[in-house]
This record gives C-alpha cells, structure tokens and sequence, in this order.
C-alpha cells in the first residue's frame, strides 16, 4: 500500500518545502521507497535536491493533457527518493485548471497508476502557499495532510482556515477519506517566549494532532537547499537532520507502518 | 497625487505583511497620509493592526460587483493610517474573479476615485504569496511594486520569476507605467554567512533596485502583530522600528516626495 501526503499550509514560509525535502530524506534513509512531488511553481523542493528546472518537466503537462506521470519522475543523489520535479510552466495550472473538466481529481487520476504499481511505500507532495486549484489537487489526491507551521502569530491564525478547508474536502465528498496526520512546530527558537508561547497555543488547540517532535530554527537548514543536498547529507550530525529523524519516526508510527 | 505602491512576492514569509504595516506606520508618522489595503485572504495586515476580521468587511464584494471601496475604509489606532481589511471570503475571489469580465482591472477601476479624492499620500497594498488573480490585480492598480526578499537562498530563486512578471505586465500593456520601487532585504541576521552571501548575491544581481535599507531579524518585529500592534507602537525604539523607519525616508526619497 502507497500512502500518499501532502504537505500543505496556505501561510507563506513556514517550512512546507524544508519539511517535505528533509521528512523524505529521513524516510528514505530508513529505508521506504518515497517519490516526492513539487506541486509549487516555485520549485524550491526541485532545486532544493540539485535538480535542474527544465521547461516541460514538470507535472503541468499531464495535468492539463493527461499524459503519463511516469516519464517525468527523476531520480535524486538520495537513495530511494525520486521526484516529479516543478518548473515555471506549473504557473499556468492556476489560472488553465479552473476552466478543465474534473479540474479537482486530475492529479488523483495521474496518480492512480504509480500507487498500484506499489513502486513507493510513500508519496509526499509540496504545495505552494495557497488555496488555489494545485494545492485542492493535492488534497483531493491524498490520504493525509501533514502541516508544517512556523511558532510565529501570523502562522498560528491559518491553522483553522486551513482545518476548515480540509474538512471541506472529506465533508464535500471530494475525498471522504482525507484525514490530518498531523502539525509540525517548525523553525522554533528556545530562548523566545514567543515560540513558547505559540508551541502552547496550538497544543491546547490542536492536542494530539500536533507531533511531539518540533524542528529547531537551525541556520544548516536553511543552507543544505543552496548546495542542493537534504540536510541528512549537508549536516548529517546537525540538530536539525536529527529533529527531521524523530518526525519520520513519529510520522512511520501514525501510519501504522512497522 | 496619490502613490499607489503594490508589496509583492510569490515567496511566502518573506516579510510582505510585516513590512507593509510597519513601513504604514512609519510614513504615517512622517506624518503623511496612508491607506493601506489588505489583499491577501488571510488578513495578517488586518489583525497586525487589531482590527477584527468581519464576513463582508473585506474589498471582495467590492471586486465582484462593483460597489464602492468607500464603505469599507476603516481607521486604525495608528494616525493617519486608514485600512481596507480583509476576510475569509477574499478566498473565493481567486475561483471567481478569473471568470469574470474585465478580471485584471477590477482593483484600479475601484481605487481611481479614491486617488482622484486626493485623501491619500500613499496607498501600499498587501499581497498574498502567489501570482494569482489578486496580486495581478494590485499589480495593474499599482504605480510601482515594492518587493521584500529574506535573506535566504529560496528566497533568492524567486525574484527572477516576479520580475519577469512585473516586465509582463508593463510591457504587455496592462499597466505601461509599472516600475519596481526596490527590492528590501529582510530578516538579515548578522551572525550567519548565509545572510551576508545572500545580500551580496541580490546587490550584484539587482544593483541600485536594492534599498540601503536592511531589515534585522528581530523578535520584537514578530511579537507586535499578536497585540495588534504596529512596531513603533509596541517597540518604539527598536532596531526592527528604526530600520522601518530608515526604509520609509528611502521610500519617500524614491518617490520624489519632498
Ligand atoms: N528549521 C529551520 N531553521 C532555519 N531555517 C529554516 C527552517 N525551516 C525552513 N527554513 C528556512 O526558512 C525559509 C522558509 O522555509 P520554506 O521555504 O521551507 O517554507 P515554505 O513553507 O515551503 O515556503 P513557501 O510558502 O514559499 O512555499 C527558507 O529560506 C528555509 O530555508
Ligand atoms: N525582520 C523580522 N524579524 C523577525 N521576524 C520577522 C521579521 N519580519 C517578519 N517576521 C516574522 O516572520 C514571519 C513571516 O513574515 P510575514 O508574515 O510578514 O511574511 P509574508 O511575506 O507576509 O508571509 P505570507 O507569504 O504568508 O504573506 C511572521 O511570523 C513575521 O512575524
Ligand atoms: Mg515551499
Ligand atoms: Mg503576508
């Protein structure tokens, strides 16, 4: 069984794409078989890992023509991790998709074929900082949403827009099945009340669903990305490859697997 | 003769809000007089500033069916600074303003009388991390686009793409006169290598675009938004207020005002 996450939050920088590089590293260093997709036109994930953006790699072009997923997945430098890479065209989706039949289940459908084909234990999906018809594409297609959120104000008020619209999309019969699998403190700072606070805050809301583990803010993680390298190779005894460890072990534990 | 100033980057938290607000209140306090409009549906400007977010309150039904922006104008607790607030509902225009007509243009016909009203000095507008339908639609209101970059390599990435947009949209006829402000560091920290790299790399890409104005990172700059309060209220004499403040006499120096 594949099981496919999203990893999505509609607040700007709050560790989507460091998360989903790093959480993937992490699991395919444990090992499972993970394919990470960048769904953001950014492409943060697909530079992130020293791949090169090239025009007509990434998944646009199957979203908008069906074509198969398959001929654009690339192997990365990290053993056991592929990726369906992103690129400028992807762009285009947002205002091209709305206008398509099906607009919401084209990824679900592109999809469909690489989780039978049991290739992947896991599939984790980057989504840039919105609401919009890529990241719904996302939700639409995953089993769970895993939710990175900064220990900052401004990040601690989109936790219930984006609560809201994940049950939306369960409630709305888009994907009955969606469920959150769980929220990630990130880039914490011990020596500011404010992350205390805000780590407080979103327990007492949140409760379980909030991981034990918390990323610290590391500043190796903010220069893996610029070598191309996961933390897990750029830092590997660093605190932030060992915070992104215990998330894979807690997220391997929710997911039942052994 | 109002300046019509559009905040924008794709990449998300790179300091869009936090700038808008607190170079707001800093050119406020000059004093000149600003209106600032929320556009991006989660309203981080409109509870930086303690204003409570309303159903109905935000410029949405304004940009759907054309009524006056006027009757959403509210005062803030900053003088001389007056909002357009934000709300949920904002979310829907990114489905629905694309199929409507005359969809790019629908901000600058709603805030040609309030320029021609000559109650404002400058109106900065907030936008959310995308280039979707809203930040295009500041994009054409506006005369210039200030853009804040963090100091990080992701960030870096992004620039090209925004720039390449703004040359769109200048040189495709959808707003001839659109010029890019500058580009203003933020969240600069001192101590690590990556900060002064990134920095170097922009001034030698982007040359004179880039304000001499730098952004610290600085707590106090994070913390004021939970009291609802600008940083020249909360932390009047901090480094994140003075910086603010410094960029606000680059801004005005810029702009040719006396
Ligand atoms: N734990 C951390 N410690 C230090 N820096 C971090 C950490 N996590 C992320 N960063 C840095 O913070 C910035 C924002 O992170 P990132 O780009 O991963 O967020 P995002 O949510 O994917 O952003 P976007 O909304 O634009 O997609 C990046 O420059 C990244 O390198
Ligand atoms: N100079 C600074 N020092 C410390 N923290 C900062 C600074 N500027 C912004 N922040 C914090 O960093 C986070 C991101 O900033 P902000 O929300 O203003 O970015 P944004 O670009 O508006 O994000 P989005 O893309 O989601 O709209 C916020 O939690 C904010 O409080
Ligand atoms: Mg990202
Ligand atoms: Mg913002």
């Amino acid at each position: 069984q594949t099981h496919f996450i999203a990893v999505a939050n509609q607040k700007g920088g709050v560790g989507k794409t460091t998360t989903v590089i790093n959480l993937a590293a992490s699991l395919a260093a444990q090992p499972r078989k993970v394919l990470l997709i960048d769904l953001d036109p950014q492409a943060n994930a697909t530079s992130g890992l020293g791949i090169e953006k090239k025009p007509g790699a990434s998944v646009y072009p199957c979203l908008i023509n069906g074509l198969s997923l398959k001929s654009k997945i690339r192997r990365t430098s990290v053993r056991n991790l592929d990726l369906l890479p992103s690129e400028m065209d992807l762009c285009g989706a947002e205002i091209e998709l709305p206008q398509l039949e099906n607009h919401l289940t084209r990824l679900r459908d592109l999809i469909n074929p690489i989780r039978q084909s049991g290739r992947y234990d896991i599939i984790l999906c980057d989504c840039p900082p919105s609401l919009g018809i890529l990241t719904l594409n996302a939700l639409v297609a995953a089993d769970q949403v895993l939710v990175p959120s900064q220990c900052e104000y401004f990040a601690l008020e989109g936790l219930t827009m984006l609560n809201r619209l994940i049950g939306q999309v369960r409630d709305g019969g888009a994907n009955p099945s969606l469920t959150t699998l769980g929220i990630v403190m990130t880039m914490f700072n011990n020596s500011t009340r404010l992350s205390h606070q805000v780590v407080d805050e979103v327990r007492k809301h949140f409760g379980s669903q909030v991981f034990d583990a918390v990323i610290p803010r590391n500043t190796r993680l903010a220069e893996a990305p610029s070598h191309g390298k996961a933390a897990i190779v750029y830092d590997p005894n660093g605190a932030g490859t060992a915070a992104y460890s215990v998330l894979a072990e807690e997220v391997v534990g929710r997911l039942g697997l052994n």
